[in-house]
């Protein structure tokens, strides 16, 4: 016992416990708490929740906050604390999608990047946040139960059982004169011809209807021209786009990520520099030196992606979608037999 | 370009149909 003292590093015993805070981080579908140290950087914690989640594709996702009001997400080289949150405990933060692929099929690899995607997508569309034709709306109702329910089967799924759920966006429901069970009929009809999909396919279907909506993965700012004009600019995974207030769905101008050859601002002004030195600069005021530096946040991490998108995949994405690959092809044999 | 909802058109086309009508005469 006593020799087993001696290998005893006394001093480490004594060693005061590092100073730590209590954060809460809030994902589409659980909320979990971790103890982060007061000198961890935004890229500590998120890695630590991107690994308690299984999560490898961490490029598409962030963790936002609410800095005055407006949306903020934290950044990776910057001390945690050294954010303008809340510092009353636990510091909450929610992690969610803050890029948005150009093409999900292609782009996500893992299971669990393509449900967290497709949870934060359907609950924008239930909002509406995000703009959804009712065709479009019912069909995507019936891919979100076919991955809920697996497939149909009429002894089990009997009339009344999506009386609970929610499906359609309110304006889809206000627009006809349809009753719940007869919107249940219509869905369900939709929902059976989905037979033998399983859950990650369904939601697949379900994330590759969403990205032809005009309005996924668009991040909206209201701007001013030059002339005083309101417009709203936005931010996605093609490029930029300035829209009318009255209309969010069809861009007036586009300048695609490989048309443009800088952009840049001084406290409120925005500046777009085409690669075309023929077409003007679009200059623009936002709200606030704030929303300037998301924008620009914003700008740059699409472009960052755009351009890998067009670049060979890393070996560390050659691995992922080889594995899920495999892993698809194991499952899939595994349904046959069953 | 690849047309929007590409493979989904024709199951578009038929829920529309179906909703038809039902349309309130506002919407």
């Amino acid at each position: 016992a006593s020799s087993l003292a001696a290998k005893i590093n006394f001093k480490a015993l004594r060693r005061k416990p590092s100073k730590s805070f209590n954060v809460r981080i809030v994902t589409i579908d659980a909320e979990m708490e971790f103890s982060c140290q007061v000198k961890w950087k935004g890229k500590d914690l998120f890695d630590l929740v991107c690994r308690t989640i299984g999560l490898r594709e961490a490029w598409f996702f962030g963790l936002q906050y609410t800095e005055k009001g407006s949306v903020a997400w934290l950044k990776m080289d910057k001390k945690v604390l050294d954010h303008d949150v809340s510092k009353e405990e636990p510091v909450t933060f929610y992690f969610l999608a803050k890029f948005y692929p150009e093409n999900a099929e292609e782009e996500m690899v893992q299971e669990i990047t393509q449900h967290l995607l497709f949870l934060q997508v359907k609950k924008s569309i239930l909002e509406e946040e995000i703009y959804c034709p009712p065709e479009a709306s019912v069909l995507m109702a019936s891919y979100a139960v076919q991955a809920k329910y697996g497939d149909y089967d009429p002894k089990i799924h009997k009339p009344g059982f999506l009386a609970q759920e929610e499906l359609l966006p309110k304006r889809v429901i206000n627009l006809y004169q349809m009753t719940p069970e007869m919107w249940e009929e219509r869905i369900t009809a939709c929902y059976a011809e989905h037979r033998g999909r399983a859950r990650d396919e369904a939601e697949m279907e379900y994330l590759k209807i969403a990205q032809d909506l005009e309005m996924y993965g668009v991040s909206y700012f209201s701007i001013r021209n030059k002339k005083g004009t309101n417009l709203m600019l936005g931010v996605d995974a093609f490029g930029l786009h300035i829209y009318d207030p009255e209309n969010k769905l069809t861009p007036k101008i586009s300048f695609p990520w490989n048309e443009i050859r800088n952009i840049s601002y001084s406290d409120k002004e925005f500046a777009i520099k085409p690669l075309d030195k023929k077409t003007e600069v679009f200059k623009f005021n936002s709200s606030k030196l704030r929303v300037n530096k998301l924008i620009l946040q914003l700008c740059i991490g699409n472009h960052d992606l755009f351009m890998r998108r067009r670049r060979v995949d890393s070996l560390e994405v050659q691995q992922m979608k080889s594995q899920a690959r495999e892993e698809k092809a194991r499952k899939q044999l595994e349904r046959h037999r069953l | 370009p690849v047309p929007k909802f590409g493979p989904y058109q024709k199951a578009l086309r038929e829920i529309r149909n179906s909703l038809m009508p039902f349309a309130n005469e506002s919407g």
